[in-house]
């Protein structure tokens, strides 16, 4: 994606939920 | 009047290191207060949301699922030493809000919330068509499977006369018609070959508990027993410690009444002191 001149960029968020240790119930 | 920001929260990866740690100090927080059934270990975070909090400190707002483990909360052995539950089993899962205080960099936690549930039924036929689920405790034929292999095990036990704590888990297998059970014992002022009457024994001040496992067979109108029974170390007598935070584990399994009233496990020791298995 290509931003628009004087567009903010879009901050990156934190991931969650996280990961999957064993397996999902 | 001054201007006053409003009090905004920050956001954390679920995965970050931060995150990790405080996910860990709960799932230890939460073992420690488990009075009934098994021990949990950290599944995944759903969401961690971190507060500032005055004067100093910060308060980690989390949302965790854990997973049930193999080791009954009597158990000594380290959670990290204890085995998941397999799908295969009739795994379970928690689901827990808990709020920690972070000081000088040590967690603490405040406030803990956990309900358990069973996987579905067709989540374990998925992977097992034919594998048991599990069954209500107290269902007379896991009652009285338990009854049955407590008396065996007491029958072959010399020393104290081990008395019923509680039914943690139980199934009941088609083929053959059997019963599966899991329970914990704790050992009474009784000798084991001279008692009459059950009713006499107490436990032990110095607390000592014991986890079983046993399948009941019925086989041509006669009834088969096998019981392994693992007694751990017994524990101190300790003044019990006041909570410092709530938790509340929640199960969907039929509960049973405890005939015998469980002391949470005093401090939990560091290393694993498992005598056993007996019979």
């Amino acid at each position: 994606p290509v931003a628009k001149p004087g567009m903010v960029a879009a901050a990156v968020l934190p991931s969650c939920p996280g990961r999957i240790r064993y397996f999902k119930v | 009047a001054a201007h006053v920001p409003e009090m905004t929260y920050r956001q954390l990866s679920c995965d970050d290191l931060e995150t990790q740690q405080a996910a860990q100090v709960a799932v230890d927080y939460i073992n420690s207060h488990l009075l009934h059934g098994y021990k949990h270990t950290l599944n995944q975070i759903d969401q961690v949301k971190v507060w500032p909090r005055r004067p100093f400190g910060e308060v980690f707002e989390l949302e965790i699922d854990t997973l049930e483990t193999t080791c009954h909360v009597l158990d000594p052995t380290p959670v990290a030493n204890c085995t998941v539950r397999q799908l295969a089993e009739h795994a379970v899962e928690g689901d827990c809000d808990v709020r920690l205080l972070r000081q000088d960099g040590q967690f603490s936690v405040t406030f803990a919330k956990c309900d358990s549930s069973p996987d579905s039924a067709e989540d374990v036929r998925k992977v097992c068509p034919d594998c048991p689920l599990l069954a209500p405790l107290n269902d007379s034929r896991v009652v009285h499977a338990v009854e049955a292999a407590l008396a065996a095990f007491n029958a072959q036990n010399n020393g104290s006369y081990f008395q019923l704590v509680e039914i943690s888990r139980a199934q009941l297998v088609p083929l053959p018609v059997s019963t599966r059970v899991e329970f914990a014992v704790a050992a009474t002022d009784c000798v084991a070959i001279q008692v009459t009457d059950a009713a006499k024994c107490n436990m032990l001040p110095e607390k000592q508990y014991g986890f079983c496992k046993a399948t009941v067979t019925e086989n041509l109108g006669q009834e088969e027993v096998a019981v392994t029974c693992t007694v751990f170390q017994r524990q101190p007598v300790v003044p019990q410690p006041q909570p410092d935070g709530l938790v509340s584990i929640a199960s969907t399994s039929a509960p049973v009444d405890p005939p015998a009233s469980a002391s949470p496990p005093a401090s939990p020791p560091a290393a694993p002191m498992v005598v056993g298995p007996m019979v």
